[in-house]
């Protein structure tokens, strides 16, 4: 049987028992919850249309439609519980799937995705997003941070400086994000962060995306003069794994975690080993 | 004798947009990487005379870069070992360290020489999957480290048989 919750003193993440994918995500100390679903879906990467001969490449994102794909609609899940640690895994499809983890006493749910070879095989170039869909009224708005310090506004189809006529729905409104990226309403406020540096969007009110890892088949022409095609180590294209943490807190108090974590994942420790037969030593 | 030098020039190539954007020619990101791997094992130098300064012990430090996907030929095959985490924050902070092995049960203690809670579980197909044959830990070691403000912690683990397991439990009890 699929799981259909896992909970620590901080959190509670609900899974949709028909389909596997988170359902709901509850902060247990602020008594405060919200239902959402987080999945993987791919946008197909133009080739270029008749709008622009443009294609999607190293340099220029531009899927070939607004709507992405999802890889899946129902995972295979099952639940591992320790006394250190809750992980629900979920198995998305032969080349996605993700770790959702729960540990004992840390305020955060952790999403460890693993991803790849994407497969290329159908001659359609992928541009991989992990996306949370909520019903939080976030009026176009959504935040990221430029520097990874200061966590900027954005307005969807909107720009500070001119008016923006704008012609790509997805890609006009990707931003970059190498911390965090975080959308909210009155009540609660839903951050995510990463632990590198991505391209992010909330394209419809109350949803919130990443962009995870892409796999492209054309060059984009802009001088790179080679498609993103990484073939890796076993030629059949690159795995990649990475993390997401995801925080769900009223605006007024979600600062003050997002902040202090962000900072613990960009200078986590560095795990050194040693067989314990060392001899004494001075610097002298 | 060691030097962060070539970290250094590596992290300055890197400045360009091309490498921290990834639109280089892949041969160029290729070149990129090596550039900064072998930064990095210049800087495991740095790192290790560092620690002997500051533990007063000189050691065959070793580095695990897999742990991501569980691959760690020290830990794996290692009957006990020590694991030392440097924290780079201005404030104690806590973290949950994972360790491929290859053992049933093992007792870890911290700085102090108490026992730390710790347990071993399966490493799951999903990465045994993607690690081909860089590896062959069946499961992984977890504790709970906590580390000083700008200092560090060292942890000692001794692989037990799991009758010595149950004693430890049974006695902290």
């Amino acid at each position: 049987t699929s799981p259909t919750k896992m909970e620590n003193k901080y959190y509670r993440v609900e899974f949709d028992p028909e389909t596997g994918l988170i359902s709901g995500i509850y902060n247990l100390q602020k008594g405060i919850s919200l239902p959402l679903t987080q999945s993987f879906y791919w946008y197909n990467a133009s080739i270029g249309n008749a709008d622009s001969a443009q294609a999607s490449g190293a340099y220029i994102f531009r899927p070939n439609q607004s709507n992405p794909v999802p890889v899946t609609q129902n995972v295979r899940s099952y639940l591992v519980q320790n006394s250190l640690v809750q992980e629900v895994y979920q198995n998305f499809s032969s080349w996605c799937s993700q770790v959702v983890r729960l540990y004992s006493d840390q305020p955060y749910v952790e999403l460890e995705w693993t991803l790849g070879p994407i497969p290329v095989g159908d001659h359609l170039g992928k541009e991989v997003i992990s996306r949370f869909d909520s019903k939080l009224q976030t009026n176009g708005l959504f935040y990221t941070d430029a520097n990874g310090r200061q966590v900027l506004q954005r307005r969807r189809d909107f720009r500070e400086t001119w008016s923006l006529v704008q012609t790509e729905p997805v890609a006009g409104n990707y931003y970059p994000v190498n911390s965090r990226i975080y959308i909210k309403d009155k009540n609660m406020q839903l951050t995510v962060l990463t632990d590198r540096s991505q391209g992010g969007s909330s394209l419809t009110d109350g949803s919130l995306e990443l962009m995870v890892q892409r796999r492209l088949l054309y060059d984009d022409a802009r001088g790179v003069a080679e498609p993103l095609l990484e073939c890796g180590q076993y030629s059949e294209g690159i795995v990649v794994r990475g993390r997401h943490l995801v925080l769900l807190d009223t605006p007024q108090d979600a600062a003050d975690l997002h902040r202090t974590l962000a900072l613990q994942e960009y200078m986590s420790p560095q795990i050194i080993l040693s067989s314990g037969d060392g001899v004494p030593y001075s610097s002298k | 004798t060691s030097s962060s030098l070539t970290l250094r020039r590596a992290m300055g190539v890197a400045q360009h947009h091309d490498a921290v954007t990834g639109t280089a020619k892949q041969h160029v990101n290729d070149d990129y990487t090596l550039r900064l791997y072998k930064g990095w094992e210049t800087c495991q130098v740095v790192i290790s005379n560092a620690l002997s300064s500051l533990t007063g012990t000189k050691e065959s430090f070793t580095f695990c870069n897999l742990l991501n996907i569980s691959v760690c030929p020290t830990t794996e095959a290692a009957k006990s070992f020590n694991v030392f985490l440097y924290n780079p924050l201005g404030r104690a902070a806590t973290w949950y360290i994972r360790l491929p092995v290859n053992g049933v049960a093992y007792s870890v203690r911290g700085p102090s020489g108490d026992t730390v809670t710790s347990e071993v579980t399966p490493v799951s197909k999903f990465t045994k999957d993607i690690r081909r044959e860089r590896g062959n830990a069946e499961r992984e070691l977890m504790f709970q480290a906590q580390v000083p403000p700008l200092g560090f912690s060292k942890f000692t683990v001794q692989k037990t048989s799991t009758q010595e397991r149950f004693f430890i439990r049974t006695k902290k009890r």
